[in-house]
């Protein structure tokens, strides 16, 4: 079975420092996660 | 031939009942499949009728002659049939060490799963799947790899990455049948209702954290720790409601808003609430789609889990086939997942929209919601509603769970249903 996920989260700043917002994951293809574990962060 | 219809005696008698019926039938399927062969050629159909109806490659068109559903529902009866006690603990131990599960995280004694049905849908001991602290974070919704993530492009196409793309109205239904029915105002409607009803136009609200004094006029509008709704017995402030923390976890020494999150994010959202720029879903300007696959495996823990914070606002059951959702077929099927059974919970959270969808396969075909109760997959008998017929998919809205969210709300990390087997 599997679990897609679609949202809208900010947009993240290419030129802005690190840290500067926007989303972006965490995790590698293939990874895998357990239930909890951070996909993603803003 | 031209002297027997000259010499044969016409004789009149009645055709034999299953004959008539035989003729009927057959009338009945020539005039589906016209209908079916102009819906093809597409002709003046009004627009909503030129919905996307996924055909699939050749494969699927092989694979949809197999009575998937039927073999999944049936393999669900038989994983119902009650074990002997002396069986279980062995049967289950050769499940768990083949598909690899971690029997030191089951919550039950192993004696307590009567068929492997309930074992499947084993819940784990507490504590073993801590929840990702950053209130920021969207954690996994339950254990699985990650098959892909990434940036949603303009245009509603899925990245392609190995061969997989679909397009997010096959898989979500399309935004705009959400807009135009207008019917459940979105929080960002309600929030600018409820202060508008304070005598607050749209962009002079202002929100403070700690005390407003009361010779701020705008501040009279809005105390940071005031209540603002209150749910199922759970009050929440606007900081709160929009980061999903209900009031109680404020620091009250303090006085100041503290939930997770930076609070001045969540004012500053909602001042844009409170405006009305943050009101489509899929369009915010200064937002981006991006989505996540997770698959989970026959020895991963079944049951999913909120990623994030949100109100859930509307699900949309699409009753496909059950193929497969193996990785391996997945990278050489297109468009599987839109042709698979699934149910798609939409909703908000406090970025903007969001959305997840469980995806049925073959041997897990049984999708369950905890707070929907009339949801039912995997059925045998599907009688084709008007929704079904319109888009392909049975609507519900969950608006009765809080009128004011016009949705049911979530927190991250508590549990939201699982698959069942068959």
């Amino acid at each position: 079975s599997t679990v897609v996920l679609v949202f809208e989260a900010p947009a993240s700043n290419p030129n802005g420092p690190p840290g500067s917002g926007g989303f972006r994951f965490c995790v590698e293809r293939g990874q895998t996660v357990k239930m909890g574990e951070a996909l993603g962060i803003v | 031939l031209s002297e027997a219809l000259r010499n044969t005696k016409t004789e009149w008698y009645a055709i034999p009942a299953a004959l008539g019926i035989g003729v009927v039938g057959f009338t009945q399927i020539r005039k589906n499949s016209s209908k079916a062969s102009e819906y093809e050629s597409g002709g003046d159909r009004p627009e909503r009728e030129k919905q996307i109806r996924p055909m699939g490659s050749w494969q699927v068109q092989i694979m949809s002659t197999i009575p998937l559903k039927l073999i999944s529902y049936y393999w669900g009866r038989f994983n119902e049939i009650p074990l002997p006690v002396f069986m279980r603990a062995p049967g289950f131990k050769l499940y768990s060490w083949f598909f690899g599960v971690n029997l030191d995280e089951v919550a039950e004694p192993l004696e307590s799963y009567r068929n492997l049905a309930e074992f499947f849908y084993r819940q784990l001991k507490p504590g073993c799947r801590p929840i990702d602290p950053r209130p920021n974070s969207v954690v996994s919704p339950a254990d699985g790899k990650v098959l892909q993530f990434g940036e949603v492009r303009s245009g509603g196409m899925v990245e392609q990455v190995k061969g997989m793309t679909y397009s997010l109205d096959a898989l979500l239904g399309t935004q705009g049948s959400i807009h135009s029915e207008g019917e459940s105002p979105n929080a960002a409607a309600l929030v600018k209702k409820k202060l508008e009803g304070k005598g607050v136009e749209p962009g002079q609200t202002t929100a403070r954290s700690g005390k407003g004094g009361d010779s701020d006029p705008d501040a009279a509008v809005y105390q940071a720790e005031e209540e603002f709704a209150n749910v199922n017995g759970i009050s929440y402030t606007l900081p709160s409601l929009l980061s999903g923390a209900p009031k109680d976890t404020k620091r009250a020494n303090s006085g100041d808003v503290s939930v997770p999150g930076t609070a001045s994010d969540s004012l500053e959202v909602g001042r844009e609430i409170a405006k009305g720029t943050a009101s489509s879903w899929f369009a915010n300007p200064d937002k981006r789609l991006f989505f996540a696959v997770i698959y989970l495996a026959p020895g991963d823990y079944h049951r999913f889990h909120s990623p994030v914070s949100w109100v859930v606002e509307r699900r949309r059951h699409f009753a496909g086939e059950l193929y497969s959702v193996s990785p391996w077929l997945q990278s050489r099927l297109k468009d599987l997942f839109v042709l698979n059974e699934r149910v798609v919970l939409l909703g908000r959270w406090r970025h903007g929209m969001f959305s997840m969808t469980p995806v049925g396969a073959t041997n897990v075909g049984s999708i369950r919601i905890h707070f929907d109760r009339e949801l039912r997959t995997n059925t045998l008998t599907h009688n084709a509603t008007k929704a079904d017929e319109q888009g392909g998919f049975a609507e519900a809205t969950y608006k009765g769970a809080s009128a004011l969210l016009g949705g049911y709300p979530i927190t991250k990390g508590s549990e939201m249903g699982g698959f069942n087997l068959g």
